[in-house]
């Protein structure tokens, strides 16, 4: 079981570093073993250098740059094991165009693997989209759910 | 295994019966503030067996209940969220290639859970889903502004996660 | 001191529903002393009612209902006692188009006596700058302010 | 009063000594990820005598300090941040049209801070701008991702800064 966990955390080390590096075009990510001889109690943590920085002290990176370490993490322990689903509320809030961009390809790779459900108010973000939900408040504090879009991707921009 | 359809019925903003048909591929739900996107998330988590409703932002289990608007609908008396999953890859450790959960809840009574229109416990529904990688605090589930949660979270914390993923 | 206070609430109370309603167009928001008998020691809570909906428990609201009655109520105590300077950092990230128009109409109304300070990544909300301030990393990982437009208002267009 | 100017060096991601006016009105700030917006927040934060290296984002007062980048540029020697206000209207209790607030820090050293070119100590800083509503942990001052602190913050908290507007 040692073994295992420390055969995971080895696999998804390399998962990271792939998907960081894909996320933001360079640098380098590792997720380490806080104490590699212990792999049972070992408490777990990565480290990022992004391209053209040194290697960062987390908290001082930005909103937009959290989110895309989460996302290159989350999409590096997919590649481990996958999800049959994946849930996203907004995460593309604090994203600047390039990346949302970035992020909605990486995506869009996972997606014939992962069934994925975003929530969005972006409008770049909203292209992506195999399969449009509208929700509106018709009646006042009801909900309803507008219309399902089957999107044929060349017609993006009727539907939009 | 994939996320077919998803019933809400008196859950939060949604009084009336509402079904939610998902697709394979990228899904995207979009639609003014304050319209119930992130309660559509909440329905998930919940039918998935969420016990802290302050992970659904309410203050008590009651909060889940749709309340009524000011144009005179009524409050409902109870809230049901029910989810059905393809089954085919038989992910889900149950011989079928259908597999439905539902989550019912009334007003000072506890929620009743339903597995393929049977009655089960909590814990079968939790057990059933445990190696699924989709479990109501899930990585995989990530709800609103808490997507840097992940990157501030301890050591320990973070082991869990890998540990799911092993 | 106590009578003092206590005045201040009732002055901000007024002030809260008149920038909520404006915000919202409709709903009725409050400051409430939690306990009025002793101003001086009293916590203070606030209560909003949103359009078409109840009483708000506040944990329920989402995103950008929070966001919009935070920004209420700042504005009902710039009201009372304007800042000479305001800062705010992405603020309108969960916003939807038609809220950041509302929001960004009161900054405008309050920009006569207040100086803001605003960082965003969304295109309308950049429509209301009077002056415009680019920030780029030209030289990797260092900061370089790209560029300080003087909009006039006309020429809106030409610069975005 | 007005900020009329505010200067960095070795701040941050400002190695070199960047002006940046600031006009009446709205003043909007645009760019990429990572670009430096929030850290010039940080850098009025910290020259306004932020205590907290914690609400900069930072583990320890040396994070304010520009590390290098990985192209050979060397780390600085230290971080200074200087604050130029208009004050004809004398809301800042100094009998004087214009007020610099400089503040400045070595590794290993304590923060030296300046008015106006004079040497003073952190809390005459704190005190000139006590009642003017800009402070280091103003309502007026909100970060990114801060906003619902207000809303969710306790019945205290929220009376705190109902006190300072009175
Ligand atoms: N039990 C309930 N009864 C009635 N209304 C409720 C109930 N629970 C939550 N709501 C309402 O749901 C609304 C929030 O919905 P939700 O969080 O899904 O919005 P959203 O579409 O995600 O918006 P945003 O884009 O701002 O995130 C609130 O206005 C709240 O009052
Ligand atoms: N002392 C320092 N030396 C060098 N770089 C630093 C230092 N402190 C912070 N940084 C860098 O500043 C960057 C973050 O800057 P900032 O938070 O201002 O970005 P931002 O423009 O607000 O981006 P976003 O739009 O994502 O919010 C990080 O990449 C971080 O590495
Ligand atoms: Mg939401
Ligand atoms: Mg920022």
């Amino acid at each position: 079981i040692a073994e295992k966990f420390s055969r995971t955390i080895e696999n998804i080390n390399r998962h990271f570093d792939k998907t960081f590096k894909a996320m933001f075009e360079g640098g380098e990510a590792t997720v380490i073993m806080l104490s590699p001889e212990d792999p049972l109690e070992t408490g777990v943590d990565i480290q990022v250098k992004l391209p053209g920085k040194n290697i960062e002290v987390l908290s001082l990176t930005s909103g937009g740059e959290k989110a895309l370490i989460a996302a290159s993490l989350i999409f590096a322990i997919f590649l481990q094991n996958p999800s049959p689903v994946c849930i996203l509320d907004e995460v593309d809030a604090s994203m600047d165009a390039a990346n949302i961009e970035k992020f909605f390809k990486m995506i869009k790779k996972f997606s014939s693997e992962i069934q994925f459900i975003v929530i969005t108010h972006n409008k770049k973000s909203m292209e992506f989209a195999d399969t449009l939900y509208g929700v509106t408040m018709e009646q006042k504090g009801v909900s309803k759910i507008l219309s399902v879009h089957f999107k044929n991707k060349k017609n993006n921009d009727d539907i939009l | 295994m994939k996320l077919r359809k998803i019933t809400l019925k008196g859950f939060k903003t949604f009084p009336r019966k509402t079904e939610i048909e998902y697709k394979e591929g990228i899904n995207i739900i979009i639609g003014p503030n304050g319209s119930g996107k992130s309660n559509i998330v909440d329905a998930v988590k919940w039918a998935l067996g969420e016990k802290s409703i302050k992970s659904l932002r309410g203050g008590n289990m009651d909060d889940v209940i749709f309340k009524g608007n000011d144009q005179g609908m009524l409050p409902s008396n109870f809230a049901s969220v029910s989810m059905i999953f393809d089954n085919q890859d038989r992910k889900l450790r149950l011989d079928v290639d259908e597999v439905e959960i539902e989550r019912a809840f009334s007003k000072d009574k506890a929620s009743k859970f339903m597995i393929n229109k049977k009655r089960a416990k909590l814990k079968e529904i939790v057990s059933l889903f445990a190696d699924t990688g989709i479990t109501s605090n899930s990585y995989a589930i990530i709800e609103q502004g808490k997507i840097n949660n992940l990157l501030l979270s301890s050591s320990q914390e973070k082991r869990v996660i890998f540990e799911e993923a092993a």
